[in-house]
């Protein structure tokens, strides 16, 4: 009986770590958790597929900005489910807090994981006019089960009163350090990193150019606005979205090869041996590209004397050379020249030496960035990254070496919010 | 489209008979300040594994009147800790020391003019719209809000063109 699950949801051992019965904990130990909207306990006002969508959409917004994931579980024991949904009215569910009706109180949350909505409010789903919204109220009530107080802060979406829903409300800066705060910040490895460089008219017809900053984690991708320290809202998304034609599963490599003067423009894919271009104007892979050349194609073709599969590879507009990485040998190949250049492969380390004995990722490099937000080269390694010394460094300290790494950082403490969410949720 | 049955659609109606009691006067106003916290810090994780006796699932929708006819009667099934923190709030007087800072610190995370008064902007901010978890727990320090210890800055970018 309904009345049961409640009791059934004391706490067990191992289930769940409850630090105390008190907000402001870190309030699972697990970061896969599962939810469902209970069967007893569907609102009269929106459809049940409505109601899980809206859930689903609520969960996804706090994997997005925290090392958690959800996945909605309809079949397990309940007692198995971490966070249980479920609306009602006055007397509800076997809760002990009853609601008052339509008006004034319209949810609440349980340390145990259970989340009541009051069914006598008008609950609507987003973008949707008046009422309060549904989502907006999930989003809420969830960061309450994950341990976070209300937070009496303009713009919190943990205030607690109900603020009507601007459209499209995200989590801001500040939500979103206070559940890091109890979960931490989100790390893992890149296949790729890389800005994505395009040529503009304004509406005055001025050429400009524009870049946009991309993160690529086997098949999905993150957009990261690099101006608000944060990826694009509703990112990771998954590869074949935003890039047509390249291998769904991931690639090792990207990179985009362009000179103002010399009007190169290319925008490579590397994976295993072969290679793909993209066609910018098109927004998809070239089948045949303006030169005639068929893709995917081998690297070995396009690139000679660069071995397959690399590592990864970085455009250097100083000396118009890609940098191919593979194991611990990097190569430089003139793009002018269509050449591997005299002397290489050369060990990674002689190119780009450490300024700290010691602190250099050594080789099996996971992705070489030039970030033209940085002005600067950075080499990622599982969650570290390595700046590379650039030319401004070395007027201020000659000393340094050319291309030395400086010691390494977390990828976290420099790039904000590159959070997985559950396959599961990929599509929502 | 929403599914109906009734010409009228009065099945789909949302039913507005329930409504929420409003903060209209300073005893309201000492209800909401003791259920959210504001009076006693409310220890929230008991609050759930409270056993209301009888099967709550089961009984209709006891509205307000309701559950005070039961109080009126003396009902025992009622919880002495309903009963208790009911009886808490009537103890205060409307000029109670304990009311007036009760609702200047409700003012205050409101954002409200802190007038110690209980004037029509904190009987609106009260009658907005709200979650049920209170306001202020026990073990739960307020003051170190979890912000505190977040630098709200965004980083300096050293951005270049």
């Amino acid at each position: 009986k309904p009345h049961n699950h409640l009791t059934s949801s004391a706490p067990k051992i191992g289930r769940r770590e409850v630090r105390g019965q008190e907000w402001g904990h870190m309030a699972f130990s697990k970061t896969v958790l599962k939810w469902r909207l209970i069967g007893e306990g569907y609102s009269s006002q929106l459809t049940i597929e409505d109601q899980r969508q809206i859930f689903g959409v609520a969960f996804r917004m706090w994997s997005e900005v925290t090392p958690l994931e959800f996945v909605e579980d309809t079949r397990s024991p309940l007692e198995d489910v971490d966070i249980r949904l479920g609306f009602g009215t006055g007397r509800h569910l076997g809760c002990n807090q009853k609601f008052d009706g339509t008006g004034r109180e319209f949810a609440h949350a349980w340390f145990l994981g259970d989340i009541h909505f009051d069914d006598d409010e008008h609950f609507t789903a987003p973008n949707t006019g008046s009422g309060i919204s549904l989502l907006k109220v999930a989003v809420h009530e969830i960061g309450h089960v994950l341990g976070l107080p209300h937070i009496y802060r303009t713009g919190s979406i943990m205030q607690p009163s109900y603020l009507p829903q601007e459209s499209g409300f995200e989590m801001d800066w500040t939500d979103r350090k206070a559940i890091q705060h109890l979960y931490g910040g989100c790390s893992g490895r890149f296949n790729t990193v890389f800005d994505w460089i395009r040529k503009e008219r304004t509406q005055h017809g001025e050429a400009v150019v524009r870049f946009n900053t991309y993160f690529m984690r086997d098949g999905w991708y993150w957009l990261y606005e690099n101006r608000n320290n944060r990826t694009r809202y509703g990112d990771p998304v998954a590869l074949q979205v935003g890039w047509h034609g390249i291998p769904t599963d991931g690639v090792d490599a990207c990179v985009h090869v362009w000179n103002r003067k010399a009007d190169t423009d290319a925008v490579y894919f590397f994976k295993g041996t072969q290679y793909w271009r993209y066609d910018n104007d098109n927004d998809r892979v070239f089948t045949v590209d303006p030169e005639g050349h068929h893709y995917p194609r081998p690297i070995s073709e396009g690139f000679p004397g660069i071995p397959s599969p690399i590592d990864t590879v970085f455009y250097d507009r100083r000396d118009s050379h890609m940098y191919f990485f593979r194991g611990t040998n990097v190569y430089a190949f003139s793009v002018a020249a269509n050449r591997l250049s005299r002397g290489f492969p050369r060990k990674i380390t002689a190119v780009f030496p450490a300024l700290t004995s010691g602190d250099h990722p050594g080789g099996n490099i996971d992705a070489a960035y030039f970030s033209y937000t940085h002005n600067a080269v950075f080499l990622f390694k599982d969650t570290r990254f390595w700046r590379v010394v650039g030319g401004r460094d070395r007027q201020r300290r000659p000393f340094q070496p050319r291309n030395g790494l400086m010691p390494h950082r977390e990828v976290e403490e420099q790039w904000f919010d590159i959070c997985n969410v559950h396959p599961s949720a990929l599509k929502v | 489209e929403k599914l109906f049955h009734s010409r009228d659609r009065s099945d789909v109606k949302i039913s507005y008979s329930h409504q929420a009691e409003l903060v209209t006067d300073k005893n309201s106003a000492e209800i909401f300040l003791s259920r959210y916290g504001f009076v006693h810090p409310v220890n929230w994780g008991e609050v759930q594994f409270k056993e209301t006796p009888g099967d709550p699932y089961n009984e209709d929708f006891a509205g307000e009147e309701d559950l005070l006819s039961w109080i009126q009667e003396g009902d025992s099934s009622v919880s002495r800790a309903e009963t208790d923190s009911d009886a808490k709030v009537v103890s205060m007087t409307t000029e109670s020391p304990a009311f007036i800072s009760a609702l200047r610190e409700f003012q205050e995370m409101s954002g409200l003019p802190v007038t110690g008064l209980f004037d029509d902007a904190t009987k609106a901010a009260m009658n907005t719209p709200r979650c049920g978890v209170p306001d202020k727990e026990t073990g739960m320090d307020t003051a170190d809000d979890p912000q505190d210890n977040v630098s709200s800055s965004a980083p300096e970018m050293d951005a270049t063109d």
